[in-house]
């Protein structure tokens, strides 16, 4: 029983600005956080591929059964994101432990010659992220002040 | 007549909330899971 | 105007400089070191050194930030940002400007205390704005959104990471954005219209303004940007004439609607009223949509129950918050005096005869009538007649609302308005159909009293149009408006299947039945 209103003159004026606009809506991205390694246009993959993630795929259940290059390659690409922490969080529980100053990942070697207070000193492995590899270090000095 | 409001690329049944993950006003469905901001310690910028 | 000799060049040269910097040392998330070394060629070229000076460094950052989008443009001959080259430049501009403010704001002054903070963010607000206004009009239908959409989200994102800094401006962080917000509404800036929905639909701003604010703070606030939103799209929605601009910016309100209705429903039970304001009348759905929201710690009964007996249920008891001035819309104040007297008294007695001279703005068809004045009417009434029945110690029903002077009212607006006044009238009853409550229960019997004792079938056919058109949209469907339209159709006592406009035409009865059999 209302009937239409008639458009004003200003509404139609706002309407062309509107049509204008709308040929460039916004994407997602504009609102998005640039990310290094994480493009916006992703790689048409074929369709047999999963094209989602998998549903339980943000656990830690699932993470934990990653192999460790992959926490590894998660941790250093993904950051600030859950996927990021839960890498961490399963490297520890795989007694790795992040050294803030080096920014990297060591785990013990074998048992420290030295433990006290402030640091343990032993051999250690740790991951290469240039080489994409464990590699040994000998003497090395763990200061407990670093760890994260 | 109307939408069809079950089909805006919204998971209307969803125990958790929608917020968190919503793709915006004018996405087809939820935001990418690495979109997300997630509160990792300080020390974790790598790059 | 008035820039000091060589201050845009020098101000230009300090941006570059600072892209550079941002782009180069630290990450994405972290520019402290960068931020060390550059706040002292900051210092050094005397950017720092007045207010009036970074107001214009400020300026001709953004300046450069959106030139570069226009120039991008002319560049690859296209009209469109779709260009990445574009969108990745101003990306990296816009970001790196965002994250220099947000340092600045950060470390000025010190943290005892956080005016100077506040100031400077309003301070680049404002400038935002300002030139994003200018661009707008200079620009008419070649006005770019991407840069000053970006500026705004990004800031919003830097400013709202969890850091001790920040959080002590926190709420005066959400004001400042949701007041440039409002005054950047789509009908001061309908070019920039889906960036302003894209922001305030974002999830951290959604998140910010709905989830973390502590105690509702940021509520009303929100709500007034929806009331800007639905304030826009009124006049096309009203004529339901769904342009694909107009389609596409419907649509992005409905999901953002949706995800409030999903997570923050108290927010939609909250600000209802000042919704159902902004609606047009024949925005049956989006107004479905707001009135289905009933509190989160409740637990609805089945409509659809056989025997429910709504006056049982303990809901009943409780009304809705309301956290309108309903009182304080009732205008003129004569208006208001005479009602209240009539309520009271029935005097003066001419005050039903001047109902509708009251309600009255225009002889234009369509716009005949002041909504808010007349929902706010209906609501008052209803409110104060559930107190009267209250302090009679009853409680509402077909028998404690009759032959009242709140009735009288109610009875007068359903015969005396014409088709649309009555069409609004009944729409303003229908508007208090929603979770169980005082008002819901209250409302349902008046409209099912309208119905029962009525004596000219057009009353019964409208009050029946104008449940049945919220019924066959498509869902949700508000809790109370399925109860009282089952209630309609199943209690004889309406004789609702003997009134000729149930049988007008085969398609209305196969209409009817089937609503029938899915309320029944």
């Amino acid at each position: 029983p209302l009937g239409p209103v008639p458009l004003q003159k200003e509404h139609q004026l706002q309407f062309q600005m509107m049509e204008a606009a709308h040929q460039h809506l916004p994407v997602s991205a504009d609102s998005e956080r640039m990310r290094q390694f994480l493009p916006r246009n992703p790689y048409p993959t074929p369709l047999y591929y999963p094209q989602h993630p998998l549903s339980n795929s943000d656990t830690f259940e699932f993470f934990n059964r990653l192999s460790i290059e992959t926490l590894f390659f998660i941790f250093y690409y993904l950051e600030g994101t859950k996927a990021q922490y839960l890498a961490a969080k399963v490297l520890k529980k795989q007694s790795w432990r992040f050294h803030t100053k080096y920014m990297m990942w060591f785990q013990r070697h074998e048992e420290p010659k030295v433990i006290n207070e402030e640091y343990e000193q032993g051999t250690y492995v740790y991951f290469d992220i240039e080489k994409w590899g464990q590699r040994k270090k000998d003497g090395f000095v763990f200061e407990y002040r670093y760890l994260e | 007549l109307g939408f069809d409001l079950t089909a805006l690329g919204l998971n209307l049944n969803a125990t958790d909330s929608l917020y968190p993950s919503f793709g915006g006003p004018w996405g087809e469905g939820p935001v990418r899971a690495e979109d997300v901001e997630f509160p990792v310690p300080q020390e974790y910028n790598i790059s | 105007f008035d820039d000091s000799q060589g201050l845009v060049e020098k101000s230009e040269m300090l941006f570059r400089e600072w892209i550079r910097l941002y782009v180069t040392q630290g990450s994405p998330r972290d520019s402290n070191k960068a931020f060390a070394s550059f706040i002292h060629d900051l210092n050094a070229s005397g950017i720092l050194k007045s207010d009036d000076i970074i107001t214009r460094f400020f300026r001709v950052c953004i300046q450069f930030c959106v030139s570069q989008v226009y120039q991008g443009l002319q560049a690859a001959k296209a009209s469109l940002p779709s260009t990445p080259l574009v969108r990745t430049k101003c990306y990296q501009s816009v970001d790196a400007l965002v994250r220099l403010v947000a340092l600045l704001i950060r470390h000025i002054g010190d943290n005892s205390t956080t005016q100077p903070k506040i100031n400077l963010l309003n301070k680049f607000l404002g400038i935002v704005a300002g030139l994003l206004i200018q661009d707008h009009d200079i620009q008419k239908q070649d006005f770019q959104q991407l840069p000053f959409h970006r500026l705004f989200i990004m800031l919003f994102q830097d400013l709202n990471q969890s850091d001790p800094v920040f959080d002590t401006i926190g709420t005066q962080i959400l004001a400042g954005f949701s007041n440039i917000l409002h005054i950047l509404s789509p009908l001061k800036v309908s070019g920039f219209v889906y960036a302003w929905l894209e922001i305030i639909g974002n999830r951290t701003f959604i998140a910010r303004m709905l989830a973390l604010a502590a105690d509702h703070k940021c509520w009303a606030m929100y709500c007034q940007l929806l009331l800007d939103l639905f304030k826009f799209l009124q006049p096309y929605l009203r004529n339901a004439d769904l342009a694909k601009p107009v389609a596409t910016l419907y649509r992005g309100t409905l999901r953002v609607l949706l995800v409030i209705l999903h997570d923050f429903p108290d927010f939609l039970c909250d600000y209802c009223y000042h919704f159902l304001d902004a609606i047009p009348p024949n925005c049956i759905q989006m107004r479905n949509l707001v009135l289905s929201a009933f509190p989160r710690n409740m637990r609805l009964p089945d409509p659809f129950t056989a025997n429910l007996k709504f006056e049982m249920l303990a809901d009943t008891a409780v009304a809705p918050r309301v956290l309108l001035n309903v009182g304080g819309m009732i205008q003129p104040a004569k208006f208001k005096a005479d009602l209240e007297s009539y309520l009271r008294t029935r005097a003066p007695v001419t005050f039903l005869s001047e109902l509708r001279t009251n309600l009255q703005v225009s002889n234009e068809h369509g716009t005949r009538y002041n909504i808010p004045l007349l929902n706010a009417l209906v609501l008052f009434v209803g409110t104060q007649h559930i107190n009267a029945i209250r302090t009679r110690g009853q409680t509402p029903s077909m028998s404690t609302i009759a032959h009242t002077s709140h009735m009288d009212i109610f009875q007068n607006l359903a015969v005396d308005l014409d088709t649309e006044g009555r069409y609004l009238f009944l729409n303003a009853l229908a508007n208090q159909l929603r979770y169980p409550s005082s008002h819901t229960h209250y409302f349902s019997l008046v409209i099912l009293y309208l119905f029962a004792h009525s004596n000219t079938e057009v009353v019964q056919e409208q009050i029946t149009r104008v449940l049945l058109e919220r019924l066959v949209v498509n869902r949700p469907h508000p809790w109370g408006l399925l109860v009282t339209f089952i209630e309609l159709i199943k209690n004889g006592a309406y004789k609702f299947w003997a009134h000729e406009f149930v049988h007008c035409a085969p398609e209305v009865i196969k209409l009817f039945e089937s609503v029938a059999r899915s309320c029944m």
